[in-house]
């Protein structure tokens, strides 16, 4: 099962969830993580030395042998990223198939997992739809912002034309609210909205803000990981057990 | 004189610092906003309704003609941009000098306004590579948090790359603290890190978190207008001040 996290909205949280559901999945089942952001939050989440490594999401898309690129940190798998990927961009333009390159490598390993879960950069350029393309399904961080409506019609738009033009079959998993500060009256009526609009498609679990998970990434661990007890830990755990029953009953 | 408003980090606070900087320089001055970024989050910010734009930032990418995008809106010049604009990053690759388009369209007409500002996308791809060429300042927003100091390094080497590989003489006007929540303890530890380690380049004035932003964005006004009273309201009027008084040292 391979799962998109995406939204091309900056600082959503994509990466915090793809880190603490990886988190929470891999204690039960075989998680990969991979981390396909130039930016390589989700590699940086998890503690991991961008410097040490040898092979990276960007020698995978420019030369294939995912195998060669994973490593185990902390009881999970991931694939990291770093900078060099920025590079990528420019020498895949052009390049036939540059979008079914993630899918191609995937394709070959994705069955040693039980999920496969892929952090994206906040853009909907070639990392994201090489993401797309590869993955089942894509689950929707959404901050409770003005911006947050307007980006997801981007958004679904996008996976509806890697379905049309790309032949896929990658399907809505959910839009899960994240960061919610019950407190503004903003939030409460984004969130109104987002039910609206997308009603089937929300999640119950809402992700609050809470300063542990801002704590937790100093010290180099998924907030589930720091500090169980905490508001946003306990919600991630509740959204890990939603995530596990809506991919049973599809 | 003309200032990129660049992080690739997402949602550090671009959008929220181009607006309120713009709408508060727009009194006494004749500011021009551009919105290089496809999401368009400075266009909404404004209240513009995006589907009755004829020309857009998109238009002036690939066929220039920036005096025919420019719109008046509540006392300011702006460059409205829509999701079209991501159609212009596949279409722009490989063309030759694909990095200085913005820049030469600006060239005809910054001598009619005091500042140029511009809007960046959360990535360094050909958006923000025009921004960066096109301007004399780069201004940095930086959201307290733990992965900040990474993208400073990285924002910082393309920036030298600029200058060194296009032939520009591209300055950091500073770098400004934004979204801060005096209260968390890894706000106040990255705060420290970033006063280490860019000390002379750090704005004094710091812009707190304040729920009047996320409540203006949903009036379709910056927070200046919206609520002067409010906290960040008077931080972005002192960081107003303090950049207008950088700007005439420099
Ligand atoms: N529930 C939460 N409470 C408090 N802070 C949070 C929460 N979730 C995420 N954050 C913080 O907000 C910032 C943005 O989150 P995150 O990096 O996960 O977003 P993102 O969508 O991956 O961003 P980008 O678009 O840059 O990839 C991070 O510093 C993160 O630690
Ligand atoms: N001082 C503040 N207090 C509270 N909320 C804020 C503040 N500044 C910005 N925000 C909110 O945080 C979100 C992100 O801010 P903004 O859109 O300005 O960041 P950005 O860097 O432009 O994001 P992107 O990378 O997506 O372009 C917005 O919803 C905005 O309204
Ligand atoms: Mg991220
Ligand atoms: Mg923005």
């Amino acid at each position: 099962m391979i799962i998109s996290i995406a939204n091309q909205k900056g600082g959503c949280g994509k990466t915090t969830t793809a880190a603490n559901l990886g988190a929470l999945l891999s204690v039960k089942h075989k998680v990969l993580l991979v981390d396909i952001d130039p930016q390589g939050n989700l590699t940086t989440h998890f503690g991991i030395n961008k410097a040490e490594q040898k092979r990276t999401i960007y020698d995978v898309m420019l030369n294939g042998r995912i195998e060669e690129a994973i490593i185990r940190k902390d009881g999970i798998d991931i694939v990291p990223s770093t900078i060099d990927l920025a590079g990528a961009e420019v020498e895949l333009t052009g390049k036939i198939g540059r979008e079914y390159i993630l899918n191609n490598e995937l394709k070959r390993i994705a069955r040693k997992y039980d999920y496969v879960i892929i952090d994206t950069p906040p853009s909907l350029g070639i990392f994201t739809i090489n993401s797309l393309v590869a993955s089942d399904y894509v689950l929707i961080p959404v901050q409770a912002e003005f911006f947050a409506l307007e980006g997801l019609t981007q958004l679904m738009r996008v996976v509806e034309l890697v379905n049309s033009r790309l032949s896929r079959n990658l399907k809505l998993l959910g839009m899960v609210i994240t960061m919610f500060n019950s407190r503004t009256r903003s939030s409460n009526e984004v969130l109104e909205d987002v039910r609206k609009h997308y009603s089937k498609s929300l999640f119950k679990t809402v992700i609050p803000r809470n300063v542990t998970v801002t704590d937790s990434t100093m010290a180099g661990s998924p907030a589930v990981r720091y500090n169980k007890t905490a508001s946003a830990s306990r919600a991630y755990v509740k959204l890990a057990s939603e995530f596990e029953k809506k991919l049973k009953v599809k």
